[in-house]
């Protein structure tokens, strides 16, 4: 995981304000989803989230299409999904915390038009689709069976059984946002001097479409927005009308949604009968994106958290749907690296979503606080084997690959050696022999693969290293066949083929700008680090000194 | 009967045209990876630019601009840069 450099907020008690809704879901679907994606993080932190209808809230929500109000433009159906703000003072004005969803994009649960009954005996449930009625199948709602016009769905399976039902959404139902209270439309409605019998995006430049809820808007200035009708198409010219089936394309009838045309192979339709000539379409509409799961990635962002490199972390930058969400381990590291873990009982929702995490993924992060390697203060050692960092502490080790910056562990160090002492003091990689030498006081010991090597542990008087000198803390491979091992404030050359020492000189006199009284030293591809504290030393193969930095900061991306 | 015809490809009313290299400078620019605006030469090479997006997609390094690469590019995804450039 990464943060923005750290930047979080400065109290736990935080408030959200949802500024505007999305025409694909019932506003109560959409409030659902973001108290549920708010969730995600308030059950691993101490942090709480409430809702606000009223003021500046810490985390403003809303939808908006390509230019929104903030320097960085939606771009239409795919694409870009959504983008937030880290906290932090005076970003942007007060953009810091932020969340902004592209309302281009289809919005659902991720499994499909997401269709919230209102009144009827359903109590407000979805609908199932397909259901049957009267004995024929329906994919969505209908006005079959009414005399009114009203469209309903059943909310299970099979109405003629079951007998629940409730009304899709519409705008003679209901409207959102505006200021009209979720009042229905009112057809024929005037504005600026024209009537208008449904819904329209006239006056806008976003595209929405609104209406009157009351006859006459040039007067009463009274509106609201109308809810996208099931099956309308998404996007395109023509977002939240319907398909007219048949439509015409290059001289072609067309009597469902078709692919033609489109070297993406989207699925599409004309909303009037002749492409050719008006040129008014959209997409159809498919599984779409589950709001929560988009929401929930956003507000890691709110909250400190930058992008993962780990697939399988919420915080990885592209979209996937995953029907059993769980948090991974990598963003309960990166969210408590932040804010600490949920104070109580072991028994709270947190302890359970945690405990499946390290149940399922025994060898990553677990949310106990001496399990991040961000919290670790100084390491027993590092080592540099098969091209990847081994951080050691405590009979752990993390293995960190820098080009991916992707971080794997606590391992149990008794995993990958397992008759390696738990403390260790330094190590490295014979790259042509392919063994793996560990040193722990005055003892070392040499790995093939996981196998120790016959007649280890030795003492480190074997390899002409003297006896005043407690522990070795250093390894640096030289050439083909040496290596250089840092014990007190002396260097030995010890040579692999020999099996002896052929040079002893001070750390001084070799390496210049650093320190010589280092925690670990060791080497990285071509490069040589002294770790001292919380910083360390990158020089080159000429011993010069190229840079300078924080061990978790620079080196670890905490 | 005649074969069926393909229809030709449409360039959409709202729809960007671009070519996959276009909407890869613009995918390399947007997320952070490519600063244009620091290069005073324009002969820049994309490779080492192209190896450290796929290193933090986790894709094949290849600093090339191949299939997978741009398949990935065109992937739904979040809108905050993956490099503060």
């Amino acid at each position: 995981y990464k943060t923005f450099d750290d930047e979080k907020w400065s109290h736990t008690d935080l408030t959200y304000s949802i500024v505007s809704y999305t025409p694909d879901l019932d506003p109560l679907v959409v409030d659902d989803a973001f108290a549920r994606a708010f969730k995600v993080w308030s059950d691993v932190t101490p942090l709480t989230f409430t809702k606000i209808n009223n003021g500046e809230a810490d985390i403003m929500v809303q939808f908006g299409r390509e230019w929104h109000g903030d320097p960085y433009p939606f771009d239409g159906m795919d694409g870009l999904l959504a983008h937030a703000y880290p906290p932090g003072e005076n970003l942007y004005g007060k953009l810091h915390g932020d969340a902004h969803f592209d309302d281009d994009e289809f919005w659902t649960l991720g499994k499909g038009p997401a269709v919230k009954t209102r009144f009827g005996n359903a109590d407000g449930a979805f609908c199932h689709f397909p259901f049957t009625f009267n004995g024929k199948t329906y994919k969505t709602c209908t006005a079959d069976g009414r005399e009114d016009g009203r469209i309903w769905c059943s909310t299970t399976a099979d109405y003629d059984n079951d007998k629940t039902f409730g009304f899709c959404p519409h705008e003679l139902l209901y409207t959102i946002g505006g200021n009209s209270d979720s009042s229905p439309c009112v057809f024929p409605f005037v504005f600026d001097g024209k009537n208008y019998d449904q819904c329209t995006s006239e006056g806008r430049q976003d595209g929405y479409r609104w209406c009157a809820t009351t006859r006459n808007f040039d007067v009463d200035k009274k509106y609201g927005f109308c809810p996208s009708p099931v099956n309308a198409v998404v996007s395109g010219n023509a977002d939240g009308e319907l398909c007219s089936f048949p439509f015409t394309f290059l001289g072609e009838r067309y009597d469902a949604c078709t692919t033609a045309g489109r070297p993406d192979e989207r699925s599409w339709c004309a909303t009037t009968s002749n492409f050719d000539k008006d040129k008014k379409w959209g997409f159809c509409p498919n599984a779409g994106y589950s709001l929560f799961l988009v929401a929930a990635h956003e507000f890691g962002h709110s909250l400190g958290l930058d992008h993962s490199s780990l697939k399988d972390a919420l915080m990885y930058p592209q979209y996937r749907y995953s029907e059993n969400f769980k948090l991974s381990g990598d963003d309960i590291a990166g969210i408590q690296h932040l804010y600490g873990s949920k104070p109580g009982p072991t028994s709270s929702p947190t302890s359970t979503t945690t405990a499946a995490v390290s149940t399922t993924v025994p060898s990553t992060t677990t949310i106990d606080p001496v399990a991040d390697i961000c919290k670790v203060n100084i390491f027993d050692a590092v080592a540099s084997i098969k091209k990847t960092f081994h951080f050691f502490k405590n009979g752990y080790v993390w293995k960190f690959t820098s080009a991916k910056k992707s971080i794997m562990g606590p391992i149990p160090i008794a995993k990958l050696w397992p008759k390696a002492p738990s403390k260790i003091d330094a190590a490295f990689e014979d790259i042509n022999r392919q063994k793996v030498y560990i040193f722990s006081g005055r003892s070392y010991w040499v790995f093939s693969g996981k196998s120790l090597e016959p007649g280890y542990p030795k003492d480190i008087s074997k390899l002409g290293i003297d006896t005043s000198i407690e522990r070795v803390f250093g390894a640096v491979m030289k050439g083909q066949r040496k290596v250089l091992l840092f014990g007190g404030q002396k260097i030995w050359r010890f040579d692999l083929m020999a099996q002896k020492v052929d040079r002893i000189s001070r750390i001084s006199q070799i390496f210049r700008h650093v320190p010589i009284n280092a925690d670990s030293v060791f080497m990285h591809k071509t490069s040589i680090y002294f770790l001292q504290e919380k910083y360390f030393w990158k020089m080159n193969r000429n011993y010069q000194v190229i840079f300078v930095g924080y061990i978790k900061r620079t080196l670890l991306n905490c | 009967f005649s074969a069926p015809s393909t229809p030709p490809l449409e360039t959409f009313p709202g729809e960007p045209d671009m070519t996959d290299t276009e909407m890869a400078m613009s995918y390399l620019q947007r997320f952070g990876y490519l600063n244009l605006k620091k290069t005073s030469n324009a002969m820049i090479s994309l490779k080492s630019t192209i190896t450290r997006m796929q290193q933090t997609l986790g894709l094949p390094e290849t600093g090339e601009l191949d299939e997978t690469t741009i398949s990935a590019m065109k992937q739904p995804r979040c809108g905050v840069p993956d490099v503060l450039n």
